[in-house]
């Protein structure tokens, strides 16, 4: 599925 | 940002601030895996790529620049600096049969078959195996320094704190990200037995020392 969010963790 | 997650990056943050002392102030990396450390600076070079290109915030992209750079100096400290002190010998953990595997599977199993997708997904898969070079030195040694302890406890510690903050934001934000929580659950199961020692041991202030 799609990128459901940007990666907003390290 | 939450509470678990915090103080999992500040364990994270801790943990390679714990090596960084051990090395300086003993001037040695006796019981340190160089081939750990390699694989570390793969996971965050492979992860962090989006480093210029995404900008999150001023906390993330500081705590990435900060991993970045510690984890290459601590090669240089390993490789170079205190070369003398590095036992290559007992370091002999073969990390192709990590790479290989981990690479072929981030090739198969991913969000989205996209180039910086998979090399993201590669970082995650790698980071749950990169330990292990570590844990078999200290097998192989039968020891590990106290400060060496406390390393990988507050290593192994930051992704349990992981878990903590996946389930958080699964009921506070619907966010779920099954490759990540599944490679965080089988990262943190393999300190579950150093856990175990560190807990039974060095907390009483013994040394932890393996049957060799």
């Amino acid at each position: 599925e799609e990128n459901q969010k940007p990666k907003d963790e390290l | 940002m939450n509470i678990f997650r915090l103080c999992g990056d500040m364990s994270h943050l801790a943990a390679i601030i714990i090596l960084l002392l051990k090395m300086w102030k003993t001037r040695s990396v006796a019981g340190i895996s160089g081939k750990s450390q390699i694989l570390f600076a793969t996971v965050f070079t492979a992860r962090y790529l989006d480093l210029f290109t995404s900008f999150i915030s001023i906390y993330n992209t500081c705590m990435k620049v900060f991993f970045i750079g510690t984890v290459y100096f601590t090669i240089y400290l390993i490789y170079m600096k205190f070369k003398a002190t590095y036992d290559s010998n007992h370091d002999s953990f073969r990390v192709e049969f990590l790479i290989v595997p981990v690479g072929g599977l981030a090739f198969l199993v991913n969000h989205e078959f996209a180039p910086l997708e998979i090399i993201w997904t590669f970082s995650i898969y790698l980071e749950s195996v990169a330990i292990l070079p570590q844990l078999f030195m200290i097998s192989k040694t039968g020891e590990a320094e106290t400060i060496t302890s406390h390393y990988l406890f507050a290593l192994g510690s930051y992704r349990a704190l992981y878990l903590c903050n996946w389930i958080y934001r699964y009921y506070a934000e619907g966010f779920f990200d099954l490759i990540a929580v599944v490679a965080g659950v089988v990262q943190t199961i393999l300190y579950c037995d150093f856990f175990y020692l560190y807990i039974t041991k060095v907390m009483k202030g013994k040394k932890i020392s393996l049957p060799a």
